[in-house]
């Protein structure tokens, strides 16, 4: 198994790491065994998972530069079921490095296929940018999850996104799909939300998930713990859509 | 004068589009001279001042990578004393064209230098990263604002993009100041807010804005009609709070 998903969108600030975490969270809840990458620089979903960066000694940087096997940097988090590849700021010198290396996009992928069939899912959290980070990790995806704000600026960068996967579809990955498109920061004081909600819907139709994300103050809040949504407040809006779009993510998974 | 300021941080969607267009809008409402340069692929700034992108011919792609006089590529806003160097997606191209290119990080210095004295302010919004793109942008700045969202995320990236800067004043600008540091998106519903404000507050000290800019539906509106706050709602608190921080970059700079 080990479907390999991306949470891809170079816009900044979409939820991509909250999306990331309590997608992964609420599979491993659903006794799904998962694997969270977090591949960008600024660690979120390490630290939103309650790792201590400074006391990693190796990240999924040392994975991918020095080609340690990725195993070595596995880290345990509170869930169970649930398994994370932190990610240090010394991955933010990747970038730059990886532009001289050999294969240089396939560098995530090779570290990956080792290990990819001890888990159902692994999902690859992604900077916000289109550079050779998020090129690797369309390059060892299956499906990509892409985030989009309710807000004015989500639809600009979409034709970008999509050019992109395209061409990562075309020249290194051609197998890659997209799993679906998920709406999140849904806000109801505003007319904004639902207008982006239908501009999406027309261009992705059935692609975009049925579960909206809203924006609420218990996700901004539950990073700060270091702990997912389903350990900081299950009750609450939120948490339910996670919960939702969690199992929307298992029904597709089973009917590819 | 043309007292060139970046608006910078690698983490996404905390406010520096929103806030390279608002302040550069008060400016030019105050009798100064404004020109804002977007400077992230995405274009939002371009957008969110109602520039139809797809009626840009030439945009700041052609004055970094075909050296063609920046002059040629400014366009017009609804706003007296303020002009704009739109982008496009063409400039997604030049992160990775610069890497082999001669004087790769001083492109955008020398392609402002010929027009910096026609202007008191240039404002220059960045992509949310620390590529070549930005790089350019801190190679010629005279100073930058680092926008920092109200959530507990906004932390971790700060001492990454300090180090940027520190290598940039280094190797590349040795003039490079830091003009000051502003609270965004600021929400009163919840006491990570105030939190985040006291961490900045005890790091930064006096860099840190009096003005905070709380998180409101108004300012997130006004780009879908392609105005600044300014034009949008006036009397509304983001408004207000982009008025007193358009004052206090004035004090600042006066102060120089
Ligand atoms: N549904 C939500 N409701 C409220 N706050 C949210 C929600 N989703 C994310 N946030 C908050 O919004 C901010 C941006 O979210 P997040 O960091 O997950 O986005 P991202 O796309 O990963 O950002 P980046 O582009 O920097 O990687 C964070 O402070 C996060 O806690
Ligand atoms: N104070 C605010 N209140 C409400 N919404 C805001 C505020 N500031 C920005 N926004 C909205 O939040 C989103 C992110 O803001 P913006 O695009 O300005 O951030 P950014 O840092 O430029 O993002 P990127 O990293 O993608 O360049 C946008 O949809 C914007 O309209
Ligand atoms: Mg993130
Ligand atoms: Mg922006």
């Amino acid at each position: 198994r080990g479907l390999t998903l991306a949470v891809v969108n170079q816009k900044g600030g979409v939820g991509k790491s909250t999306t990331a975490i309590n997608l992964s969270a609420y599979l491993a809840d659903m006794g799904q065994k998962v694997l969270l990458i977090d591949f960008d620089p600024q660690g979120n979903a390490s630290s939103g998972l309650g790792i201590d960066k400074k006391s990693i000694k190796k990240c999924v940087y040392n994975a991918i530069i020095d080609e340690r096997p990725l195993v070595e940097v596995i880290a345990q988090t509170s869930i169970k079921n649930l398994s994370l590849i932190p990610a240090t700021l010394q991955l933010a010198g990747a970038e730059i490095e990886l532009v001289a290396a050999l294969s240089r996009e396939y560098r995530l992928k090779r570290a990956i296929s080792p290990i990819k069939d001890r888990y159902d899912f692994i999902v690859i959290d992604c900077p916000p940018s289109m550079g050779l980070l998020t090129v690797n990790a369309l390059t060892a995806a299956d499906e990509i999850i892409i985030p989009v704000q309710c807000e004015f600026y989500a639809l600009e960068g979409l034709s970008k996104l999509l050019e992109s996967v395209r061409l990562v579809k075309t020249h290194l990955n051609p197998e890659l799909k997209i799993a679906g498109v998920l709406m999140t920061m849904h806000d109801i004081r505003t007319k904004i939300s639902q207008q982006v909600i239908d501009e999406v819907r027309k261009f992705f139709r059935e692609l975009v998930y049925d579960s909206i994300i809203p924006r609420t103050v218990r996700l901004s809040e539950a990073p700060s713990f270091g702990v997912p949504i389903n350990r900081y407040d299950v009750e609450s809006k939120g948490a339910q859509a996670y919960q939702q779009f969690a199992r929307e993510v298992i029904e597709r998974a089973e009917k590819r």
